[in-house]
């Protein structure tokens, strides 16, 4: 079946913020994207440090403010780590 | 701001650096420019020099590249990101990577390659990101005039702890990024503008909602590249949809969102004398259509029907507003006027004709 829009435009969301977060937060790229992390989400605690690198509301979600953050053009250099 | 981790730092003081290509969006002049001009950035506040190699390998190798250009970070493509660098070390250590695909001007369209490469200079001599949303080292892009640019406070005080002071009699210093909760938080120019408040402060505004608790940061450049920094009067007229926005003797008009075509003009165009030269502060008034404008001690009314200044003005401020000293911003919300006269904050009730309430400036952070 096509894909519904809103599923779509899901999986750009999820793409944009794992490539966000793997570039400028050391989000471990999934070899496995379908097993389950130990722990707390990984993705959510990256989300975190990025939200509070920022000072924006600590949701661990992609939220407007999230999101409209990483649509910004910005530096290539990672803000944590190198 | 941050250090890079592990803490690297150039050994010596006078770094060369080399301009391997130039992108065909701008000339080779205007590259040349904006690359020793970002490179002062940092020198005006240290002692390292820059010395431009032509054919050597160079401490700071400086190019334009490609998507993937062998250094395990590829670039995206247009926007995304902008370019990289690389921290201070042998090789590739110290090179700036600028995204060939990106619109590099040398003014506010596009991205201004000034801007960038003084980025990614900081990068290339040992900082990391800052999370001050004012500093040049924050990591997402915004544009200032590079005739304006002044390097931030945060990214002086960074570069100085690690490569200390510039040799200069008097340190040089940048601007602070304003906090809505500072309780010395002073303001250059207050508007309402279609339901909202604009705190104007040096390049920045803060934006409050009445339905966000939170005031909003952002440069004023970020939503009208043209208009300069220290915005010194400004004020809505809600009935035209309109905010007049004034510095030293000159004006703009907002139309909605976007700069009117054909300004600035002179203040001069309102009927004010050429002894005046600036204006502290102006609000309008809704209900009668009279428009305010306060310079020192005296203020003057305009009427926006007729356009032309009412006579028997300029009458002085205290005779008709009270003990308010000289005004550095008001404006009109709600049937009050509120004056700004440093951190004090004077609500005048202009029915009573006094003042009703004093307090801090900072009054509408919610703080």
């Amino acid at each position: 079946f096509p894909v519904a829009p809103e599923a779509e435009d899901e999986g750009k969301t999820l793409r944009l913020v794992e490539s966000y977060l793997q570039n400028f937060y050391g989000l471990q790229k999934d070899d496995h994207p379908y097993v389950r992390k130990k722990g707390e989400d990984s993705l959510a605690a990256k989300l975190k440090e990025m939200q509070a690198f920022f000072g924006l509301q600590m949701t661990g979600k992609p939220d407007l403010d999230t999101l409209k953050m990483m649509r910004k053009p910005r530096c290539g250099v990672p803000d944590i780590g190198q | 701001y941050v250090f890079t981790a592990g803490n690297p730092k150039w050994k010596r003081n006078n770094l060369t650096y080399r301009i391997l290509n130039y992108t065909p969006k701008m000339r080779q002049a205007d590259v040349d420019e904006a690359i020793q001009k970002a490179l002062s950035v940092w020198s005006n506040v240290t002692q390292l020099t820059f010395q431009k190699l032509e054919d050597k390998e160079a401490d700071i190798m400086i190019s334009f590249a490609y998507r993937d250009h062998q250094d395990n970070s590829p670039f995206d493509g247009p926007n995304g990101q902008l370019a990289h660098a690389f921290q201070p070390g042998e090789g590739i250590g110290g090179d700036v990577h600028l995204d060939e695909e990106e619109a590099w001007t040398k003014d506010g369209r596009g991205y201004n390659l000034f801007i960038v490469v003084a980025h990614e200079l900081g990068h290339s001599l040992g900082l990391s990101h800052s999370n001050d949303p004012g500093a040049l080292m924050y990591p997402t892009y915004s544009y200032t005039d590079p005739k304006e640019f002044l390097l931030p406070q945060d990214d002086i005080d960074g570069i100085q702890a690690i490569y200390g002071q510039s040799n200069a009699a008097v340190q040089p210093t940048g601007p602070v990024t304003p906090q809505a909760c500072d309780p010395n938080l002073t303001f250059d120019a207050i508007t309402t503008l279609r339901g909202e408040t604009i705190f104007f402060k040096g390049r920045y505004m803060l934006r409050k909602h009445p339905e966000r608790t939170e005031a909003e940061l952002n440069f004023i450049s970020l939503f009208w590249p043209k208009l300069p920094s220290g915005i010194q009067a400004a004020y809505e007229n809600i009935e035209r949809d309109e905010v007049l926005l004034f510095k030293e003797d000159k004006y703009w008009v907002l139309r909605g969102y976007d700069i009117a075509p054909g300004y600035p003009k002179q203040i001069y165009h309102l009927g004010f004398p050429k002894t005046v030269k600036r204006v502290n502060a102006a609000y309008s008034d809704e209900a009668t259509g009279k428009t305010y404008f306060f310079i020192a001690d005296r203020y003057w009314r305009y009427d926006e029907n007729k356009k032309s200044m009412d006579s028997a003005y300029p009458r002085k401020i205290v005779s008709d507003f009270g003990k308010i000293g000289r005004v550095d911003a008001v404006f009109q919300k709600n049937g009050y006027i509120y004056f700004f006269h440093g951190t004090t904050q004077f609500q005048f009730d202009p029915r009573a004709k006094r003042i009703v309430r004093k307090m801090k400036s900072i009054s509408w952070f919610n703080c």
